[in-house]
């Protein structure tokens, strides 16, 4: 579970 | 990056364009809600503050952007440009009704109570919703264009190839976001119906999709 703060979606 | 993101983030751009020339082609603005014009843009300024702190790829960077531009200039059209062809009567949907819980619910559930991230809460919830006053204006109008129907498919499409883009990213990398995941599926929910009716009047040559 990647940590959702990394946001690489637009 | 995969291919259902990719296909998606195409699709999203191809129906912010497909709008942006109808109007400016057509000189018009008729049929089109400018407030769903401007939770949009609304959308995009408060997801993409992170264009200032953090660097994810030229594609992430140069699409943010892109999409910040065509939307402002899409809100512009309708409201300063083609003003006198806004069709305000009709775009009555009250978006405080959409607002006020938003922004609720960003406080409420969010990965952490820091103000960027409460602000892309509030972007993923909004962008949601954002849609509803086209759509109730065209339940108002009882028909829509099929300029306009093509502009709510292809933003229907780029929401399915995001739900395609999120099951890909869980079996292939464990990837999983919750809040992007419930509010997108709720988002694309939304679409079912038109999509219905796209496949069944617009596509069947009909031109204006005339609401029953």
């Amino acid at each position: 579970m990647l940590s959702a703060a990394y946001k690489d979606e637009l | 990056m995969n291919i259902f993101r990719l296909a998606g983030d195409v699709s999203h751009l191809v129906a912010i364009i497909i709008l942006l020339l109808k109007i400016w082609r057509s000189k018009s603005c008729a049929g089109i809600s400018g407030k769903s014009q401007v939770l949009f843009a609304l959308v995009f300024s408060t997801r993409y503050l992170d264009l200032f702190t953090v660097f994810v790829s030229v594609y992430n960077v140069v699409m943010k952007v892109v999409f910040l531009a065509l939307s402002y200039a899409t809100v512009y059209l309708i409201y300063m440009r083609f003003r006198n062809s806004y069709d305000s009567e009709n775009d009555t949907f009250r978006v405080e009704f959409l607002l006020v819980p938003v922004i609720g619910l960003s406080f409420l559930e969010n990965y952490a109570f820091t103000p960027l991230e409460i602000l892309w809460t509030f972007s993923i919830f909004l962008e949601a919703v954002a849609i509803m006053p086209q759509l109730f204006m065209i339940t108002k109008t009882g028909e829509a264009e099929s300029i306009t129907t093509h502009y709510l498919f292809f933003l229907g499409l780029y929401r399915a190839l995001y739900i395609a883009n999120w099951v890909w990213r869980y079996h292939m990398e464990g990837f999983f976001d919750q809040i992007a995941v419930v509010s997108g599926v709720v988002q694309t929910i939304f679409y079912c119906d038109f999509f219905y009716l796209y496949v069944t009047r617009v596509l069947r040559g009909k031109g204006k999709m005339s609401l029953p």
